[in-house]
């Protein structure tokens, strides 16, 4: 699956 | 990790502190609007939603979890301690925040960056937190003067997105693989323009020296 969009922020 | 993200999940993080620090120690939430407090506990719940699943940093993991306790602590508070919920004005609280979910829901179905359950309701929680301050900016306007404590609080949780701001700012020139993330900027600065004259109003009532008045 596509990458998750990864929120790396809070 | 940058100074200014940094930056910004301390003073975050110093404004539910100054909030638990009132309501626990003056057994006080005057002048907090409960609404607001929903709002945002329903914003961390749907933006942490992967907080088990994807684990990132341990710094973000602790951070998260900070933000879940204070956030669902503070309306335990507000609503079933014997104390502090007498001093809650639920007739002047009267903005009608269910109006403001609706809305977030709906456009965050529309507007996404991947339509799947978690990013819908990861992108829900960013325009919910656009949002999730006015009722508390309208009982301030209604509760003629402000606690300072009330005041540091909400000065702090306004000040916080805008260091976010400078951080992605920073992150688009200094991080080549940084892609761009309209949805989070544009909310995020929608979010920090609504606190513009709490902040013009704060800032002078610090500099006089005077109890901060929001104009009616």
């Amino acid at each position: 699956a596509e990458e998750e969009a990864d929120h790396d922020e809070l | 990790m940058n100074i200014f993200r940094l930056a910004g999940d301390m003073t975050h993080l110093m404004s539910v502190l100054v909030l638990l620090l009132k309501i626990h120690t003056i057994k006080s939430c005057a002048g907090i609007s409960l609404k607001t407090q929903e709002l945002y506990a329903l914003v961390f719940a749907a933006r942490y939603l992967d907080i088990f699943t994807h684990y990132y940093s341990l710094y973000n993991t602790v951070m998260k979890l900070i933000f879940l306790g204070s956030s669902f602590s503070i309306l335990w508070y507000m609503k079933r301690h014997k104390v502090v919920r007498r001093s809650y004005d639920k007739d002047q609280d009267t903005f009608r925040h269910h109006f403001l979910v609706l809305p977030c829901l709906v456009l965050a179905l529309l507007i996404n960056e991947k339509f799947t359950f978690k990013e819908v309701m990861w992108t829900f929680s960013i325009y919910l937190e656009a949002v999730a301050i006015l009722p508390q900016l309208v009982l301030l306007q209604r509760t003629r003067n402000v606690d300072n404590l009330t005041g540091q609080y909400v000065f702090l949780l306004g000040a916080y997105r805008g260091l976010y701001i400078i951080n992605w700012i920073y992150r688009y020139f200094a991080e080549p693989t940084y892609s761009t993330h309209w949805i989070t900027w544009i909310s995020g600065l929608l979010q920090t323009l609504l606190y513009a004259d709490f902040f013009y109003y704060y800032i002078n009532s610090v500099k006089n020296n005077v109890r901060l008045q929001l104009p009616a």
